[in-house]
């Protein structure tokens, strides 16, 4: 669909919310609840990059590795990195954004290269956290 | 300013790339130019040209619209979500989102919110991750990944330009002044955070 302004674009073209939107639902999730829509958010960070492609555990729970990718996706995008999915975070995650992931490898691409200090959930995650 | 693993770049030497864009896709002249100018963007500040063939299996470059699962693994999700991805050199594959509401003259001044996506911004995002960038955590940056809707960015930050000489060098041409980052056209949200 290509238009040549905004306001030439149909309004039968705008949807009411956007496929990211119900993560606003997960507001003040942190370690150790389940939620609704977790599993969703999951897939989420894995399909960036956060969670390693290992990872399969796509239920509601907020279980440490979802935790430690959380706090990775703060360090990236300049947040608090709580772990908690805080609103400024959530602003964040509900954002259109290119399809290439964050982290590659197990090495975030977004902080000159720096390692991922465990947080993809990976093999030295225990190292870092504990 | 960051790179993907092991540094991929074209080889020295291929200053001169070619890009295509997918025959069935039918894109108008309007469209095309966009990319054109995206592409110019990087040109200026680095020794790499790219000129537009018909020939869409030489090409270097290959742009495509695509919608849904399109065969690459990575699925298109419909209005927003993931906009576009792109491959590190010398893939060359550059696929975009066909259901987005893509706006091609830029225009989003005093407009309300919708979700249109600025074409020309997308473009010279995604044409660096073609020529090796991976994603910046610095906000200004084009490489910064979120690209939202109602923001019309296309001028390269030092960031982008510090990353991308630092893989292929300057252009003999650039002047290595500051880059003019003009304030970003934002739609007038009504009190809603800016948004990339």
């Amino acid at each position: 669909h290509f238009f040549p302004n905004i306001t030439s674009i149909p309004p039968s073209l705008i949807p009411n919310t956007t496929i990211w939107d119900a993560f606003n639902n997960l507001h003040g999730c942190q370690k150790g609840v389940k939620a609704k829509g977790l599993a969703k958010l999951k897939k989420y960070f894995q399909l960036f990059g956060y969670l390693n492609n290992s990872y399969d555990n796509f239920d509601d729970d907020f279980d440490e590795f979802l935790e430690f990718a959380v706090k990775t996706y703060q360090l990236n995008f300049n947040l608090n990195a709580t772990g908690e999915l805080d609103p400024s975070t959530l602003k964040h995650i509900v954002l259109p954004r290119c399809g290439n992931p964050d982290i590659v490898n197990g090495t975030s691409t977004m902080r000159s290269g720096k390692p991922s200090d465990g947080y993809s959930a990976n093999s030295t995650i225990h190292t870092v956290e504990h | 300013y960051t790179f993907f693993p092991n540094r991929p770049r074209w080889p020295p030497g291929r200053t001169q790339l070619t890009y295509a864009f997918l025959p069935d896709n039918q894109l108008s002249d309007n469209v095309r130019s966009v990319f054109s100018r995206a592409f110019e963007r990087w040109s200026e500040v680095t020794p790499l040209n790219f000129t537009e063939t018909t020939s869409f299996d030489r090409a270097d470059i290959r742009i495509g619209f695509f919608t849904g699962d399109h065969g690459d693994g990575e699925p298109f999700d419909g209005v927003l979500g993931t906009l576009a991805h792109a491959f590190s050199p010398p893939a060359g594959r550059f696929h975009l989102d066909g259901d987005e509401n893509w706006v091609i003259d830029g225009d989003f001044l005093n407009s309300s919110p919708a979700s249109a996506v600025d074409l020309e911004s997308v473009a010279v995002h995604e044409i660096g991750h073609l020529l090796g960038l991976g994603h910046s955590s610095v906000e200004g940056a084009i490489m910064y990944p979120t690209i939202s809707s109602g923001v019309r960015k296309v001028e390269l930050a030092n960031d982008d330009i510090t990353g991308i000489q630092e893989l292929y060098g300057a252009n003999p041409n650039y002047n290595g002044s500051e880059p003019t980052l003009t304030p970003r056209d934002e739609w007038d949200m009504s009190g809603a955070p800016p948004r990339m």
